[in-house]
C-alpha cells in the first residue's frame, strides 16, 4: 500500500487494539468467555468493517406460535 | 433432544466459505441451509451457487446487501433451481443473472419457515434438530475482533446486520451455546465458526430464524 494507506491501516490497528482491550476486560480468561484480538479485520476502522461485511437487513417475521407442532419432521 | 448436537457430525455441512468484500452474507446463509437440507434428505452433499442468488434475487441488492427471508421468498415464489457452485462461480461482486435450461441439474426449494423465536430458543433447538441448520441474522459489530470462546456480551438484539448459519448446539458445559458457521473464511473465529450463548437472545440470534425445505 501507499504511504497514506499504510498510515490509515496503522491508525485503524491502533484503534482496534484499544477496542480489543475494552472487549477483553469482561473476559474471565477461562477460554469459555469470548476473547478478542488481532485478526484479518484489525486493519479496518469499525465503519469500514460495517460497510463491507455487515450488509444484511432484517425482515419482519411473525412471532413463533407455540401451538405449532415440531415433534415430527414435517413443516407446520 | 440430545444435550449436544452438530450437523457437521452427520457430514451434511459444506466447508466454510469466504464472502471476501461482498456484502452477500444473506446469500451465503441461505445457500448453506439449502446445501445441508438437500444432503439430510439423502442426497450427495454439494456446494450450490451463492453467486446465482446474489445476481438473481431481484428483491435484494447483491453484494450491497440483502435479507435472508426476502431471498427465501424469491426462491419459493420462482422455484429457481440453484445450480452447483462450480457451474456459477463466486466472484465477490454483483453480476448479471445467468439463466439455465430446465434440464440442467439444480435444486429448488419447496417451502421455508421464518419466525421470530426470541424467548423461545428451546424451540430453535427442536427446529434445528428436526429440520436442519437454521439461517439467522445477528448483530455482528463486535465480531470484527472475535477469536474464540462463547460470545455472551457486547452484542445487541434488534440490531441485526449480518446473516449466518446455526449448525448445532452444546448444552453440556456451564454455558450452553449455539454453534454458528460464518462466511468470513476459516481463519476467522474458531475455524470459521463462532459460539454464542444460548437462552438470552445474544446478538439477536433468535430474532429472525429461517428453515428451508427442499
Amino acid at each position: 500500500p501507499g504511504e497514506g494507506e499504510g498510515k490509515k491501516k496503522e491508525a485503524a490497528l491502533r484503534e482496534s487494539i484499544k477496542r480489543i482491550n475494552n472487549l477483553n476486560s469482561l473476559s474471565s480468561g477461562d477460554n469459555i468467555t469470548a476473547f478478542y484480538g488481532i485478526n484479518q479485520f484489525s486493519h479496518l476502522f469499525p465503519e469500514e468493517f460495517r460497510a463491507i461485511y455487515l450488509q444484511c437487513r432484517a425482515f419482519k417475521v411473525p412471532k413463533y406460535n407455540r401451538e405449532v407442532s415440531l415433534e415430527g419432521t414435517e413443516k407446520p | 433432544l440430545p444435550a449436544k448436537f452438530d450437523w457437521r457430525d452427520k457430514k451434511v455441512i459444506t466447508q466454510v466459505r469466504n464472502q471476501e468484500t461482498c456484502g452477500g452474507c444473506w446469500a451465503f446463509s441461505i445457500v448453506g441451509a439449502i446445501e445441508s437440507v438437500y444432503a439430510i434428505k439423502g442426497n450427495v452433499l454439494e456446494e450450490f451457487s451463492v453467486q446465482q442468488v446474489i445476481d438473481c434475487s431481484y428483491n435484494n441488492v447483491g453484494c450491497q446487501g440483502g435479507s435472508t427471508v426476502a431471498a427465501l421468498s424469491w426462491l419459493n415464489q420462482t422455484h429457481v433451481k440453484l445450480v452447483k457452485d462450480s457451474e456459477y462461480l463466486f466472484k465477490a461482486e454483483t453480476g448479471l443473472c445467468h439463466y439455465f435450461s430446465r434440464s440442467d441439474f439444480g435444486v429448488s426449494i419447496i417451502d421455508y419457515a421464518a419466525y421470530d423465536l426470541s424467548g423461545q430458543e428451546d424451540k430453535m433447538m427442536k427446529m434445528l434438530f428436526h429440520w436442519g441448520p437454521l439461517a439467522v441474522i445477528v448483530d455482528a459489530v463486535s465480531w470484527q475482533d472475535y477469536l474464540g470462546g462463547i460470545i455472551q456480551h457486547h452484542c445487541s438484539s434488534g440490531e441485526a446486520n449480518h446473516a449466518v448459519l446455526i449448525t448445532g448446539y452444546d448444552t453440556t458445559g456451564s454455558i450452553p451455546y449455539w454453534i454458528v458457521r460464518n462466511s468470513w473464511g476459516r481463519t476467522w473465529g474458531i475455524d470459521g465458526y463462532a459460539h454464542i450463548k444460548m437462552g438470552s437472545n445474544i446478538c439477536g440470534i433468535a430474532d429472525e430464524v429461517s428453515a428451508v425445505f427442499v
